[in-house]
Protein backbone atom coordinates (compact mmCIF):
# COMPACT_ATOMS: atom_id res chain seq x y z
CA UNK A 1 0.00 0.00 0.00
CA UNK A 2 1.27 3.76 -0.15
CA UNK A 3 2.64 4.75 2.97
CA UNK A 4 0.43 7.11 5.53
CA UNK A 5 0.49 7.88 8.65
CA UNK A 6 -2.46 9.84 9.77
CA UNK A 7 -5.72 8.77 9.89
CA UNK A 8 -7.34 10.65 6.73
CA UNK A 9 -4.51 9.39 5.00
CA UNK A 10 -3.11 12.95 3.97
CA UNK A 11 0.36 12.50 4.56
CA UNK A 12 0.08 9.58 1.98
CA UNK A 13 3.82 9.43 0.11
CA UNK A 14 3.75 7.40 -2.82
CA UNK A 15 5.92 4.81 -3.36
CA UNK A 16 8.60 6.59 -5.25
CA UNK A 17 9.32 3.45 -7.41
CA UNK A 18 6.55 4.75 -10.64
CA UNK A 19 7.91 8.08 -10.88
CA UNK A 20 7.34 9.87 -14.29
CA UNK A 21 11.08 10.65 -16.46
CA UNK A 22 11.10 14.27 -16.21
CA UNK A 23 12.60 16.06 -19.03
CA UNK A 24 16.61 17.19 -18.09
CA UNK A 25 17.52 17.21 -21.73
CA UNK A 26 17.24 18.19 -25.32
CA UNK A 27 16.38 14.64 -26.23
CA UNK A 28 14.02 14.42 -23.21
CA UNK A 29 12.45 17.74 -24.68
CA UNK A 30 11.69 17.14 -27.94
CA UNK A 31 9.54 13.69 -26.72
CA UNK A 32 7.59 15.89 -24.88
CA UNK A 33 6.75 18.61 -27.65
CA UNK A 34 6.08 15.57 -29.83
CA UNK A 35 3.86 13.47 -27.74
CA UNK A 36 1.85 16.83 -26.50
CA UNK A 37 1.53 17.93 -30.56
CA UNK A 38 4.21 21.00 -30.36
CA UNK A 39 5.42 19.71 -33.65
CA UNK A 40 2.62 18.94 -34.93
CA UNK A 41 -0.69 17.94 -34.39
CA UNK A 42 -0.94 14.53 -32.99
CA UNK A 43 -4.31 12.52 -34.22
CA UNK A 44 -6.86 12.09 -30.57
CA UNK A 45 -8.87 9.55 -32.02
CA UNK A 46 -12.27 9.81 -30.44
CA UNK A 47 -13.62 6.20 -30.85
CA UNK A 48 -12.37 4.29 -27.61
CA UNK A 49 -11.25 1.52 -29.61
CA UNK A 50 -8.23 3.34 -29.37
CA UNK A 51 -7.22 2.06 -32.55
CA UNK A 52 -5.14 5.41 -32.45
CA UNK A 53 -2.08 5.43 -34.97
CA UNK A 54 1.58 5.36 -32.76
CA UNK A 55 2.54 8.42 -31.68
CA UNK A 56 4.43 10.67 -33.95
CA UNK A 57 7.20 8.83 -35.31
CA UNK A 58 10.21 10.26 -33.42
CA UNK A 59 12.80 8.67 -35.42
CA UNK A 60 12.13 10.63 -38.88
CA UNK A 61 12.78 14.11 -36.09
CA UNK A 62 15.88 12.41 -34.48
CA UNK A 63 17.58 12.10 -37.44
CA UNK A 64 17.48 16.25 -37.59
CA UNK A 65 16.17 15.21 -41.70
CA UNK A 66 14.09 18.37 -41.77
CA UNK A 67 11.42 18.43 -44.47
CA UNK A 68 14.05 20.39 -46.57
CA UNK A 69 16.25 17.06 -46.22
CA UNK A 70 19.15 19.37 -45.15
CA UNK A 71 20.95 17.61 -41.89
CA UNK A 72 21.88 18.99 -38.97
CA UNK A 73 25.14 18.55 -36.72
CA UNK A 74 23.17 17.56 -33.30
CA UNK A 75 19.86 15.77 -34.18
CA UNK A 76 17.37 17.39 -32.27
CA UNK A 77 18.01 21.42 -32.82
CA UNK A 78 16.24 20.76 -35.67
CA UNK A 79 14.48 24.60 -36.78
CA UNK A 80 11.23 22.29 -36.20
CA UNK A 81 12.41 21.64 -32.79
CA UNK A 82 13.01 25.34 -32.32
CA UNK A 83 9.64 26.17 -33.75
CA UNK A 84 7.83 24.28 -31.25
CA UNK A 85 9.92 25.22 -28.66
CA UNK A 86 9.22 28.79 -29.27
CA UNK A 87 5.42 28.09 -29.42
CA UNK A 88 5.54 26.53 -26.50
CA UNK A 89 7.64 28.99 -24.57
CA UNK A 90 5.04 31.61 -25.97
CA UNK A 91 1.38 29.60 -25.12
CA UNK A 92 3.40 29.33 -21.51
CA UNK A 93 3.95 33.03 -21.16
CA UNK A 94 7.83 32.15 -21.02
CA UNK A 95 10.52 34.30 -22.37
CA UNK A 96 10.80 33.12 -26.26
CA UNK A 97 14.21 32.33 -26.30
CA UNK A 98 14.15 28.97 -28.23
CA UNK A 99 16.41 27.72 -26.12
CA UNK A 100 15.71 24.85 -23.68
CA UNK A 101 16.64 27.04 -20.32
CA UNK A 102 15.53 26.45 -17.34
CA UNK A 103 11.88 27.78 -17.05
CA UNK A 104 11.26 25.70 -20.60
CA UNK A 105 12.30 22.83 -18.37
CA UNK A 106 10.15 23.62 -15.40
CA UNK A 107 7.16 24.02 -17.32
CA UNK A 108 7.50 21.12 -19.14
CA UNK A 109 7.89 19.11 -15.82
CA UNK A 110 4.27 20.53 -14.44
CA UNK A 111 1.42 18.33 -13.34
CA UNK A 112 -0.59 17.65 -16.49
CA UNK A 113 -3.11 16.86 -18.88
CA UNK A 114 -1.98 13.83 -21.18
CA UNK A 115 -4.51 14.99 -23.65
CA UNK A 116 -1.92 16.57 -26.50
CA UNK A 117 -2.35 20.35 -26.70
CA UNK A 118 -2.91 20.27 -30.44
CA UNK A 119 -4.86 17.64 -31.52
CA UNK A 120 -6.82 16.64 -34.29
CA UNK A 121 -9.51 13.86 -34.28
CA UNK A 122 -10.47 12.37 -37.48
CA UNK A 123 -13.98 13.95 -36.85
CA UNK A 124 -12.61 17.72 -36.26
CA UNK A 125 -12.89 20.01 -39.31
CA UNK A 126 -10.16 21.70 -40.58
CA UNK A 127 -11.96 25.09 -39.62
CA UNK A 128 -11.10 23.47 -35.32
CA UNK A 129 -7.64 23.04 -36.54
CA UNK A 130 -6.81 26.82 -37.26
CA UNK A 131 -8.76 27.45 -34.30
CA UNK A 132 -6.54 25.52 -32.30
CA UNK A 133 -3.63 26.93 -33.48
CA UNK A 134 -4.69 30.23 -32.35
CA UNK A 135 -3.22 30.88 -29.10
CA UNK A 136 -5.42 31.36 -26.40
CA UNK A 137 -8.95 31.33 -28.71
CA UNK A 138 -10.71 28.89 -26.76
CA UNK A 139 -12.74 27.47 -29.87
CA UNK A 140 -16.05 29.84 -30.70
CA UNK A 141 -15.72 32.08 -27.46
CA UNK A 142 -15.20 35.99 -28.04
CA UNK A 143 -12.19 37.68 -26.08
CA UNK A 144 -14.28 41.48 -26.35
CA UNK A 145 -16.61 39.97 -23.67
CA UNK A 146 -15.77 41.39 -20.02
CA UNK A 147 -14.78 38.38 -17.65
CA UNK A 148 -16.49 38.52 -14.83
CA UNK A 149 -14.85 40.18 -12.08
CA UNK A 150 -15.12 39.15 -9.19
CA UNK A 151 -12.69 36.58 -7.78
CA UNK A 152 -14.45 33.32 -7.02
CA UNK A 153 -15.95 32.45 -3.88
CA UNK A 154 -15.78 29.56 -1.86
CA UNK A 155 -18.89 27.64 -3.27
CA UNK B 1 -11.27 -10.22 -19.68
CA UNK B 2 -11.32 -10.56 -23.64
CA UNK B 3 -14.85 -10.56 -23.22
CA UNK B 4 -14.73 -7.75 -21.28
CA UNK B 5 -12.33 -5.53 -23.25
CA UNK B 6 -14.78 -6.38 -26.33
CA UNK B 7 -18.02 -4.86 -24.12
CA UNK B 8 -16.39 -1.96 -23.09
CA UNK B 9 -14.56 -1.34 -27.12
CA UNK B 10 -16.87 -2.58 -29.65
CA UNK B 11 -20.53 -2.66 -28.72
CA UNK B 12 -22.54 -1.56 -31.55
CA UNK B 13 -24.68 0.61 -30.17
CA UNK B 14 -21.54 2.38 -29.01
CA UNK B 15 -19.96 2.74 -31.92
CA UNK B 16 -23.19 3.57 -34.30
CA UNK B 17 -23.38 6.30 -32.34
CA UNK B 18 -20.38 7.25 -31.92
CA UNK B 19 -20.11 7.85 -35.56
CA UNK B 20 -22.83 9.75 -35.57
CA UNK B 21 -21.39 12.30 -33.12
CA UNK B 22 -18.36 11.99 -35.24
CA UNK B 23 -20.21 13.09 -38.27
CA UNK B 24 -21.40 16.43 -36.50
CA UNK B 25 -17.97 16.52 -35.07
CA UNK B 26 -18.01 18.77 -32.05
CA UNK B 27 -20.61 17.51 -29.23
CA UNK B 28 -23.10 15.13 -27.28
CA UNK B 29 -26.69 15.60 -29.05
CA UNK B 30 -28.14 14.05 -26.06
CA UNK B 31 -29.41 16.22 -23.44
CA UNK B 32 -29.11 13.31 -20.26
CA UNK B 33 -25.32 11.37 -20.60
CA UNK B 34 -24.86 8.26 -18.00
CA UNK B 35 -21.40 8.39 -16.42
CA UNK B 36 -20.09 5.35 -13.68
CA UNK B 37 -16.61 5.18 -12.06
CA UNK B 38 -16.15 1.59 -12.86
CA UNK B 39 -15.28 -1.32 -10.67
CA UNK B 40 -11.88 -1.98 -11.80
CA UNK B 41 -11.13 1.78 -11.89
CA UNK B 42 -11.19 2.48 -7.95
CA UNK B 43 -8.76 4.68 -7.03
CA UNK B 44 -6.38 3.22 -3.78
CA UNK B 45 -6.34 6.59 -2.30
CA UNK B 46 -9.83 8.18 -1.82
CA UNK B 47 -12.68 6.34 -0.47
CA UNK B 48 -15.43 4.94 -2.87
CA UNK B 49 -17.82 7.72 -1.45
CA UNK B 50 -15.07 10.42 -2.06
CA UNK B 51 -14.40 9.76 -5.31
CA UNK B 52 -18.53 9.52 -6.60
CA UNK B 53 -18.71 13.00 -4.89
CA UNK B 54 -15.99 14.45 -6.66
CA UNK B 55 -17.38 12.96 -10.10
CA UNK B 56 -20.82 14.34 -8.97
CA UNK B 57 -19.63 17.74 -8.31
CA UNK B 58 -17.29 17.48 -10.95
CA UNK B 59 -20.25 16.91 -13.54
CA UNK B 60 -22.79 19.01 -11.03
CA UNK B 61 -19.97 22.22 -12.18
CA UNK B 62 -20.61 21.62 -15.78
CA UNK B 63 -24.34 20.83 -15.71
CA UNK B 64 -24.69 24.95 -14.16
CA UNK B 65 -23.76 26.33 -17.08
CA UNK B 66 -24.81 23.82 -19.73
CA UNK B 67 -28.20 22.98 -21.25
CA UNK B 68 -26.99 18.98 -20.40
CA UNK B 69 -27.66 16.87 -17.47
CA UNK B 70 -25.76 14.57 -16.13
CA UNK B 71 -26.86 11.38 -13.89
CA UNK B 72 -24.29 8.51 -12.23
CA UNK B 73 -25.74 5.17 -13.61
CA UNK B 74 -24.44 1.77 -11.71
CA UNK B 75 -26.63 -0.55 -13.25
CA UNK B 76 -27.82 -0.09 -17.32
CA UNK B 77 -25.78 -2.00 -19.32
CA UNK B 78 -21.91 -0.97 -20.36
CA UNK B 79 -22.59 0.07 -23.47
CA UNK B 80 -25.33 2.56 -22.43
CA UNK B 81 -23.24 4.59 -20.28
CA UNK B 82 -21.87 7.53 -22.02
CA UNK B 83 -18.70 8.83 -19.91
CA UNK B 84 -16.28 6.02 -18.08
CA UNK B 85 -14.32 7.16 -15.46
CA UNK B 86 -11.64 5.02 -13.84
CA UNK B 87 -8.32 4.84 -11.89
CA UNK B 88 -4.96 2.68 -13.20
CA UNK B 89 -1.48 2.86 -13.49
CA UNK B 90 1.39 2.49 -15.72
CA UNK B 91 -0.79 0.24 -18.73
CA UNK B 92 -4.27 0.46 -17.93
CA UNK B 93 -8.17 -0.60 -18.62
CA UNK B 94 -7.09 -1.31 -21.92
CA UNK B 95 -6.14 1.50 -23.02
CA UNK B 96 -3.32 3.15 -25.34
CA UNK B 97 -1.80 5.25 -23.84
CA UNK B 98 -0.03 3.75 -20.73
CA UNK B 99 0.30 6.40 -17.48
CA UNK B 100 4.19 8.01 -16.71
CA UNK B 101 3.86 6.96 -12.76
CA UNK B 102 3.97 9.52 -10.31
CA UNK B 103 4.55 13.17 -11.61
CA UNK B 104 3.75 14.95 -15.00
CA UNK B 105 0.60 13.36 -16.49
CA UNK B 106 -2.20 12.69 -14.25
CA UNK B 107 -4.86 12.23 -16.32
CA UNK B 108 -6.25 12.10 -19.92
CA UNK B 109 -9.91 11.81 -21.23
CA UNK B 110 -11.13 10.35 -24.87
CA UNK B 111 -13.54 13.30 -26.81
CA UNK B 112 -16.96 12.02 -26.19
CA UNK B 113 -15.86 8.55 -24.71
CA UNK B 114 -13.46 7.81 -21.13
CA UNK B 115 -11.42 9.57 -18.60
CA UNK B 116 -8.67 7.61 -16.82
CA UNK B 117 -6.72 9.14 -13.92
CA UNK B 118 -3.06 8.50 -12.97
CA UNK B 119 -3.76 6.65 -9.81
CA UNK B 120 0.20 7.07 -9.64
CA UNK B 121 -0.46 10.95 -8.49
CA UNK B 122 -1.48 11.67 -5.16
CA UNK B 123 -4.60 12.78 -5.46
CA UNK B 124 -7.02 14.83 -3.23
CA UNK B 125 -10.52 15.54 -2.07
CA UNK B 126 -12.00 19.07 -1.94
CA UNK B 127 -10.84 20.74 1.07
CA UNK B 128 -7.21 19.01 1.77
CA UNK B 129 -4.53 20.85 0.80
CA UNK B 130 -1.45 19.12 -0.29
CA UNK B 131 -1.85 16.83 -3.43
CA UNK B 132 -3.69 17.33 -6.65
CA UNK B 133 -7.50 17.97 -6.77
CA UNK B 134 -8.99 15.57 -8.04
CA UNK B 135 -12.14 17.60 -8.86
CA UNK B 136 -10.03 20.37 -10.80
CA UNK B 137 -8.62 17.58 -13.02
CA UNK B 138 -11.93 15.58 -13.15
CA UNK B 139 -13.71 18.99 -14.10
CA UNK B 140 -10.73 19.11 -16.84
CA UNK B 141 -11.30 15.96 -18.07
CA UNK B 142 -14.85 16.21 -18.45
CA UNK B 143 -14.59 19.23 -20.47
CA UNK B 144 -12.26 17.59 -22.87
CA UNK B 145 -14.69 14.30 -23.21
CA UNK B 146 -17.90 17.34 -23.85
CA UNK B 147 -15.44 18.62 -26.96
CA UNK B 148 -13.21 21.42 -25.55
CA UNK B 149 -9.84 21.24 -26.30
CA UNK B 150 -6.30 23.14 -24.75
CA UNK B 151 -7.27 26.29 -23.72
CA UNK B 152 -3.81 28.49 -22.89
CA UNK B 153 -5.93 31.16 -21.06
CA UNK B 154 -5.14 32.10 -17.51
CA UNK B 155 -8.17 31.54 -15.18
CA UNK B 156 -9.34 28.61 -17.54
CA UNK B 157 -9.74 25.45 -16.81
CA UNK B 158 -8.77 23.59 -19.64
CA UNK B 159 -5.43 25.15 -19.12
CA UNK B 160 -3.43 22.01 -19.86
CA UNK B 161 -0.61 22.09 -16.69
CA UNK B 162 -2.51 22.08 -13.32
CA UNK B 163 -2.51 25.54 -11.18
CA UNK B 164 -2.56 24.43 -7.10
CA UNK B 165 -5.57 26.41 -6.77
CA UNK B 166 -5.88 27.91 -2.93
CA UNK B 167 -9.91 28.77 -2.42
CA UNK B 168 -12.55 26.65 -4.67
CA UNK B 169 -12.31 27.43 -8.54
CA UNK B 170 -15.41 27.88 -10.43
CA UNK B 171 -16.51 28.05 -14.45
CA UNK B 172 -15.41 31.69 -15.61
CA UNK B 173 -17.29 33.31 -18.30
CA UNK B 174 -14.46 32.44 -20.80
CA UNK B 175 -15.23 28.94 -20.13
CA UNK B 176 -18.66 29.45 -19.77
CA UNK B 177 -18.94 30.99 -23.23
CA UNK B 178 -16.57 27.84 -25.16
CA UNK B 179 -19.12 25.30 -23.63
CA UNK B 180 -21.93 27.09 -24.81
CA UNK B 181 -20.78 27.60 -28.13
CA UNK B 182 -20.66 23.92 -28.83
CA UNK B 183 -24.43 22.93 -26.85
CA UNK B 184 -25.51 26.37 -26.64
CA UNK B 185 -27.49 28.31 -23.46
CA UNK B 186 -29.59 27.47 -20.97
CA UNK B 187 -33.02 28.56 -21.62
CA UNK B 188 -37.20 27.54 -20.26
CA UNK B 189 -39.82 28.90 -18.55
CA UNK B 190 -39.51 30.03 -14.69
CA UNK B 191 -42.31 30.05 -12.45
CA UNK B 192 -41.71 33.33 -10.96
CA UNK B 193 -38.82 35.84 -10.25
CA UNK B 194 -38.38 38.54 -8.31
CA UNK B 195 -36.09 40.69 -6.11
CA UNK B 196 -35.77 40.12 -2.37
CA UNK B 197 -35.38 43.65 -0.64
CA UNK B 198 -33.35 43.45 2.96
CA UNK B 199 -33.15 46.50 4.94
CA UNK B 200 -30.20 46.36 7.13
CA UNK B 201 -27.45 48.53 8.59
CA UNK B 202 -24.42 49.81 7.17
CA UNK B 203 -21.04 50.28 8.87
CA UNK B 204 -21.99 53.48 10.32
CA UNK B 205 -25.45 52.16 11.67
CA UNK B 206 -27.31 54.02 8.33
CA UNK B 207 -30.22 51.99 7.47
CA UNK B 208 -29.88 51.01 3.75
CA UNK B 209 -32.00 48.97 1.56
CA UNK B 210 -30.26 45.71 -0.37
CA UNK B 211 -31.67 43.17 -2.66
CA UNK B 212 -31.15 40.04 -4.28
CA UNK B 213 -32.84 38.10 -7.46
CA UNK B 214 -33.98 35.08 -7.20
CA UNK B 215 -35.01 32.94 -10.43
CA UNK B 216 -37.46 29.50 -9.62
CA UNK B 217 -38.87 26.63 -11.60
CA UNK B 218 -40.09 23.88 -10.56
CA UNK B 219 -38.65 22.36 -7.04
CA UNK B 220 -35.09 24.44 -7.39
CA UNK B 221 -34.46 28.05 -7.23
CA UNK B 222 -30.90 30.01 -8.19
CA UNK B 223 -29.75 33.22 -6.67
CA UNK B 224 -28.37 35.73 -9.54
CA UNK B 225 -25.76 37.46 -8.85
CA UNK B 226 -26.67 40.89 -11.25
CA UNK B 227 -23.21 42.47 -10.52
CA UNK B 228 -21.51 39.38 -11.54
CA UNK B 229 -23.79 38.68 -14.58
CA UNK B 230 -24.29 34.83 -13.29
CA UNK B 231 -26.31 32.88 -10.68
CA UNK B 232 -24.73 31.78 -7.44
CA UNK B 233 -22.12 29.21 -7.21
CA UNK B 234 -24.10 26.17 -6.25
CA UNK B 235 -27.31 26.75 -7.66
CA UNK B 236 -29.60 25.34 -8.33
CA UNK B 237 -31.00 24.23 -4.47
CA UNK B 238 -34.04 22.81 -3.69
CA UNK B 239 -36.76 25.30 -2.46
CA UNK B 240 -37.27 23.38 0.57
CA UNK B 241 -34.05 23.94 1.66
CA UNK B 242 -33.97 27.67 1.16
CA UNK B 243 -37.83 29.08 1.77
CA UNK B 244 -39.32 26.95 5.13
CA UNK B 245 -43.26 26.78 4.98
CA UNK B 246 -43.98 27.74 1.12
CA UNK B 247 -44.86 25.28 -1.21
CA UNK B 248 -41.94 22.90 -2.43
CA UNK B 249 -42.49 23.47 -5.99
CA UNK B 250 -44.12 25.75 -8.74
CA UNK B 251 -44.67 28.91 -7.20
CA UNK B 252 -47.35 30.64 -9.03
CA UNK B 253 -46.08 33.87 -8.04
CA UNK B 254 -44.59 35.95 -5.35
CA UNK B 255 -45.44 39.76 -4.43
CA UNK B 256 -43.96 41.96 -2.04
CA UNK B 257 -46.51 45.16 -1.05
CA UNK B 258 -43.61 47.47 0.08
CA UNK B 259 -45.20 50.93 1.10
CA UNK B 260 -44.55 53.60 3.79
CA UNK B 261 -47.10 51.85 6.11
CA UNK B 262 -46.74 48.21 4.87
CA UNK B 263 -44.21 45.93 4.13
CA UNK B 264 -45.69 42.50 3.14
CA UNK B 265 -44.45 39.18 0.98
CA UNK B 266 -46.96 36.70 -0.23
CA UNK B 267 -46.21 33.56 -2.38
CA UNK B 268 -49.32 32.30 -4.71
CA UNK B 269 -49.88 28.85 -5.93
CA UNK B 270 -53.31 27.57 -7.13
CA UNK B 271 -56.13 28.92 -4.98
CA UNK B 272 -53.69 30.16 -2.38
CA UNK B 273 -51.42 32.30 -0.71
CA UNK B 274 -48.93 32.55 1.93
CA UNK B 275 -47.55 34.90 3.86
CA UNK B 276 -43.86 35.38 4.45
CA UNK B 277 -41.62 36.31 7.40
CA UNK B 278 -38.67 38.37 6.54
CA UNK B 279 -37.01 38.58 9.76
CA UNK B 280 -37.65 35.37 10.95
CA UNK B 281 -36.78 33.69 6.86
CA UNK B 282 -40.41 31.58 7.08
CA UNK B 283 -43.84 31.45 6.33
CA UNK B 284 -46.35 33.05 8.68
CA UNK B 285 -48.72 30.22 10.55
CA UNK B 286 -51.52 32.89 11.12
CA UNK B 287 -52.55 36.31 10.30
CA UNK B 288 -52.86 39.21 12.75
CA UNK B 289 -56.41 37.79 12.79
CA UNK B 290 -55.22 34.30 14.21
CA UNK B 291 -56.65 33.15 10.53
CA UNK B 292 -54.25 30.42 9.76
CA UNK B 293 -51.97 30.26 6.14
CA UNK B 294 -52.15 29.05 3.68
CA UNK B 295 -55.30 31.05 2.85
CA UNK B 296 -57.85 30.86 0.15
CA UNK B 297 -57.11 33.96 -2.51
CA UNK B 298 -60.61 35.30 -2.78
CA UNK B 299 -60.96 35.82 0.75
CA UNK B 300 -58.01 37.94 0.66
CA UNK B 301 -58.11 39.54 -2.77
CA UNK B 302 -61.91 39.72 -3.75
CA UNK B 303 -62.38 39.51 -7.47
CA UNK B 304 -59.15 38.23 -8.25
CA UNK B 305 -59.63 34.40 -9.81
CA UNK B 306 -57.54 31.83 -8.52
CA UNK B 307 -55.10 30.47 -9.37
CA UNK B 308 -52.91 33.19 -11.59
CA UNK B 309 -50.51 33.05 -13.79
CA UNK B 310 -48.50 35.73 -12.09
CA UNK B 311 -48.71 39.28 -10.13
CA UNK B 312 -46.65 41.77 -9.22
CA UNK B 313 -47.06 45.26 -7.01
CA UNK B 314 -46.78 48.40 -8.39
CA UNK B 315 -45.07 51.09 -5.93
CA UNK B 316 -46.71 53.88 -7.53
CA UNK B 317 -50.44 53.38 -8.80
CA UNK B 318 -50.22 50.91 -4.76
CA UNK B 319 -52.13 48.09 -6.85
CA UNK B 320 -51.29 44.69 -7.05
CA UNK B 321 -51.76 43.24 -10.75
CA UNK B 322 -52.55 39.78 -10.82
CA UNK B 323 -52.30 38.30 -14.44
CA UNK B 324 -54.67 35.31 -15.47
CA UNK B 325 -54.78 33.86 -18.99
CA UNK B 326 -55.44 37.12 -21.42
CA UNK B 327 -56.47 39.45 -18.66
CA UNK B 328 -54.95 42.04 -16.02
CA UNK B 329 -56.61 42.67 -12.30
CA UNK B 330 -55.59 45.88 -10.70
CA UNK B 331 -56.37 44.91 -6.90
CA UNK B 332 -56.15 48.16 -4.94
CA UNK B 333 -54.81 47.25 -1.81
CA UNK B 334 -55.87 50.26 0.10
CA UNK B 335 -59.80 49.66 -0.99
CA UNK B 336 -58.79 45.94 -0.80
CA UNK B 337 -60.92 45.53 -3.77
CA UNK B 338 -60.25 45.33 -7.45
CA UNK B 339 -59.64 48.75 -9.45
CA UNK B 340 -62.97 49.95 -11.50
CA UNK B 341 -62.94 49.27 -15.00
CA UNK B 342 -60.98 45.96 -14.62
CA UNK B 343 -60.05 43.45 -15.71
CA UNK B 344 -58.43 44.38 -18.64
CA UNK B 345 -56.80 42.60 -21.76
CA UNK B 346 -53.00 42.75 -21.12
CA UNK B 347 -52.79 43.42 -24.92
CA UNK B 348 -54.78 46.85 -24.20
CA UNK B 349 -53.04 47.52 -20.64
CA UNK B 350 -49.60 46.43 -22.03
CA UNK B 351 -49.75 47.56 -25.67
CA UNK B 352 -47.10 46.27 -27.67
CA UNK B 353 -44.63 48.87 -28.95
CA UNK B 354 -43.89 46.87 -32.16
CA UNK B 355 -47.26 45.46 -33.62
CA UNK B 356 -48.12 42.10 -32.61
CA UNK B 357 -44.62 41.63 -30.70
CA UNK B 358 -46.52 41.02 -27.43
CA UNK B 359 -46.91 37.78 -25.52
CA UNK B 360 -51.22 38.43 -25.47
CA UNK B 361 -51.68 36.15 -22.51
CA UNK B 362 -50.30 33.43 -20.11
CA UNK B 363 -47.74 35.45 -18.63
CA UNK B 364 -45.04 33.30 -16.56
CA UNK B 365 -43.49 35.99 -14.96
CA UNK B 366 -43.92 39.48 -13.80
CA UNK B 367 -40.63 41.01 -12.55
CA UNK B 368 -39.87 44.45 -11.22
CA UNK B 369 -35.84 44.18 -11.44
CA UNK B 370 -34.53 46.75 -9.32
CA UNK B 371 -31.13 46.47 -11.14
CA UNK B 372 -33.19 47.69 -14.12
CA UNK B 373 -35.45 49.88 -12.26
CA UNK B 374 -38.05 48.12 -15.47
CA UNK B 375 -40.61 45.82 -15.33
CA UNK B 376 -40.44 42.52 -17.24
CA UNK B 377 -42.90 39.86 -18.39
CA UNK B 378 -41.46 36.28 -18.54
CA UNK B 379 -43.24 33.96 -21.36
CA UNK B 380 -41.57 30.91 -22.16
CA UNK B 381 -37.95 31.10 -22.99
CA UNK B 382 -38.58 35.09 -23.71
CA UNK B 383 -39.23 38.54 -21.90
CA UNK B 384 -41.15 41.49 -22.78
CA UNK B 385 -39.30 44.71 -21.30
CA UNK B 386 -41.89 47.39 -19.91
CA UNK B 387 -41.15 50.77 -21.18
CA UNK B 388 -40.11 52.67 -17.98
CA UNK B 389 -40.81 56.61 -17.02
CA UNK B 390 -37.19 57.11 -17.39
CA UNK B 391 -38.06 55.60 -21.52
CA UNK B 392 -41.00 57.53 -21.66
CA UNK B 393 -39.94 60.58 -20.83
CA UNK B 394 -36.89 60.07 -23.70
CA UNK B 395 -39.00 58.94 -26.23
CA UNK B 396 -42.45 60.63 -25.31
CA UNK B 397 -43.93 58.63 -28.51
CA UNK B 398 -43.60 55.32 -26.39
CA UNK B 399 -47.38 54.23 -25.22
CA UNK B 400 -47.65 53.98 -21.31
CA UNK B 401 -46.85 50.61 -19.99
CA UNK B 402 -45.62 49.81 -24.09
CA UNK B 403 -44.16 46.46 -23.86
CA UNK B 404 -40.71 46.83 -26.28
CA UNK B 405 -39.73 44.31 -28.63
CA UNK B 406 -39.31 40.48 -26.90
CA UNK B 407 -35.63 39.31 -26.19
CA UNK B 408 -34.27 35.98 -25.16
CA UNK B 409 -34.10 35.72 -21.29
CA UNK B 410 -31.00 33.78 -22.09
CA UNK B 411 -29.40 36.74 -23.61
CA UNK B 412 -30.08 39.37 -20.07
CA UNK B 413 -29.81 36.61 -17.30
CA UNK B 414 -27.21 34.56 -18.25
CA UNK B 415 -26.25 30.92 -17.44
CA UNK B 416 -29.60 30.47 -15.51
CA UNK B 417 -29.27 25.86 -15.84
CA UNK B 418 -30.43 22.94 -14.00
CA UNK B 419 -28.89 20.08 -12.99
CA UNK B 420 -30.19 16.49 -12.44
CA UNK B 421 -32.69 16.04 -9.62
CA UNK B 422 -30.02 13.52 -8.84
CA UNK B 423 -27.79 16.35 -8.17
CA UNK B 424 -29.95 18.75 -6.71
CA UNK B 425 -29.10 17.80 -3.38
CA UNK B 426 -25.51 16.96 -2.87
Amino acid sequence: EKLFHSRDHSDIRSSGLHQAELVSDLLSAQQYLSKYGWTEPVPWDPSRSGDIEPLEDISRFQQGIHDSGQEFAEPTKTPLFIEALKKFQKLNNLPITGKLDEATINAMNKPRCGVPDNQTTKARSAEAQTLLKSPGNPVGSSENMNMSPNPPKIR
Amino acid sequence: KKRFLDMLMYSNKYKKEQEELQKAGKAFSKKLLKWRLIGEGYSSQLSINEQRYVFRLAFRMWSEVMPLDFEEDNTSPFSQIDIRLGFGTGRHLGCTRTFDGSGQEFAHAWFLGDIHFDDDEHFTAPNSDNGISLLKVAVHEIGHVLGLSHIHRTGSIMQPNYIPQESGFELDWSDRKAIQTLYGSCEGPFDTVFDWVRMERNQYGELVVRYNSYFFRNSWYWMYENRNNRTRYGDPIPISTGWQGIPVQNIDAFVHVWTWTRDSRYFFKGALFWRYDSENDKAYSQDTQGRRYPRPIYEAFPGVPSPIDTAFFDRRTQHIYFFRDVLVYAFDINRNQVAPSFPKTITSFFPAVVPNNHPKGSIDVAYYSYMHSSLFLFKGKEFWKVVNEKERRNNPSLPLNGLLPKRAISEQWFDICNVHTSLLKM
